[in-house]
């Protein structure tokens, strides 16, 4: 589904070259369920941006289903990844004057789907992260954890073949981050969505099929947790 | 140091009221070490707004160093706040025009210390913090746990009475948030400064001296997690 080759990031700091990620290879497989852990710092936003074709390599490729996305038509770029790719942000990157539901239709707007079948669909979703009573809430009406599950929310309005996920759990307490997880896991064995999830939290580790590492932008171990 | 009585915030949403938190006892000490728990959007950030002077309460009244906040002039109430508290938001609020030092030197600008101070002061935090090569970065060229980093080394500028971390490692891995848990509990220990932390992480509750469990915005208990 998506394959980095030898991908790089670096940035020019005038002085020094900052190498955001330096050179990694790894291949998402449909269906999968990945894990990426490493330190702050380590590369793992970098690279999932790199991923999800939001920003460009400095060095080495990116594949979309087979195809490099240095090659797409931005515009083109743009239409697949609305369709394919789900994203949860770090810091959730919610539109400020548009509801917790409008933010959740958002992604439908360009898919050519009614009006009723996007609003039913974002309460559904709202209804599945325990937000029914904060629909019409504005970004800056709700919690931290409530931005992000409406992020989360967000991230499957297109019911999207991957979804990935940069610390989707990083502001919720252990009971609403159990039930994200679950839901994530059940999302990838019924519907065979892939996600890969970047996170700090063991506990995501050891719900993953896989487990990448990163270290100072490269890519240390990875491998099935269970060891088979 | 910081005292909440009976402390409501009501927000009118039209058809109902939201009531972020309602009606609050809080008492905290100097030398306090605090946390905070309590679900996604229970109330944790308003009460720290609320402890912080941030934000005005609906009902109820916040005593600073005994003083009800209320009567203070706003001006006076700012001073008093930049000298004596320390804040660590949940998503960070750092100037995105100026880079991590200049973020960290900022709290010290209204505290009349001398810029060659401020700068040694704000490398030696960032140092603390593991971000010395990381100084001149603007936050936009800063990882997320680097960002919450830099707003901790700022928190902590003008060596505050009290700090207030709203979740201080949510973006962290779990050394690095080790070790920022080990530089407030040993600031606690040898300079005597108080530390209220919210936090979802079970870990903050087993270091802290005193634990308050927060639900739909009241508190259902507040305790010394070793029973003493
Ligand atoms: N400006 C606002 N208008 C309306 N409702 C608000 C506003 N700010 C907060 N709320 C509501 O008040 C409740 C408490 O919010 P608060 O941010 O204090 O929760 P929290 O405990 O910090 O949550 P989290 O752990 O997710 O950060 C939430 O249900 C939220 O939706
Ligand atoms: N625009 C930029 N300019 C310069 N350096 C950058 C930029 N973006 C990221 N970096 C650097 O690249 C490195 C990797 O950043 P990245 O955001 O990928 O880390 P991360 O693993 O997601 O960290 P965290 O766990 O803290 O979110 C960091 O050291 C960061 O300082
Ligand atoms: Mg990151
Ligand atoms: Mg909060």
């Amino acid at each position: 589904v998506i394959e980095l080759k030898n991908a790089a990031k670096y940035y020019n700091m005038g002085e020094n070259i900052v190498k955001a990620l330096d050179g990694v290879d790894i291949k998402i497989e449909e269906g999968d369920f990945v894990a990426i852990m490493g330190p702050s710092g380590s590369g793992k936003s970098t690279g999932m941006n790199l991923a999800g074709s939001l920003d460009h390599t400095t060095k080495g490729e990116v594949y979309l289903d087979g195809e490099n996305i240095a090659l797409l038509e931005e515009s083109e770029l743009a239409q697949i990844r609305g369709k394919k790719i789900g994203f949860i942000f770090q810091q959730f990157n919610l539109i400020p004057n548009l509801t917790a539901k409008e933010n959740v239709m958002l992604p439908m707007l360009f898919q050519n789907t009614l009006e009723e079948e996007r609003e039913e669909r974002a309460e559904e979703l709202l209804r599945l992260l325990g937000l029914s009573d904060r629909e019409s809430h504005y970004p800056n009406e709700l919690s931290g954890g409530q931005q992000q599950r409406v992020a989360i929310a967000r991230s499957l309005a297109n019911n999207p073949e991957v979804i990935l996920a940069d610390e989707p759990t990083g502001n919720l307490d252990s009971k609403s981050a159990q039930q994200v997880l679950e839901l994530f896991r059940n999302l990838n064995k019924e519907n065979g969505q892939t996600f890969v999830l970047v996170s700090h939290n063991p506990k995501h580790s050891e719900i993953a099929d896989r487990v990448a590492n990163l270290i100072d932008g490269q890519i240390e171990s990875d491998r099935n947790p269970s060891g088979s």
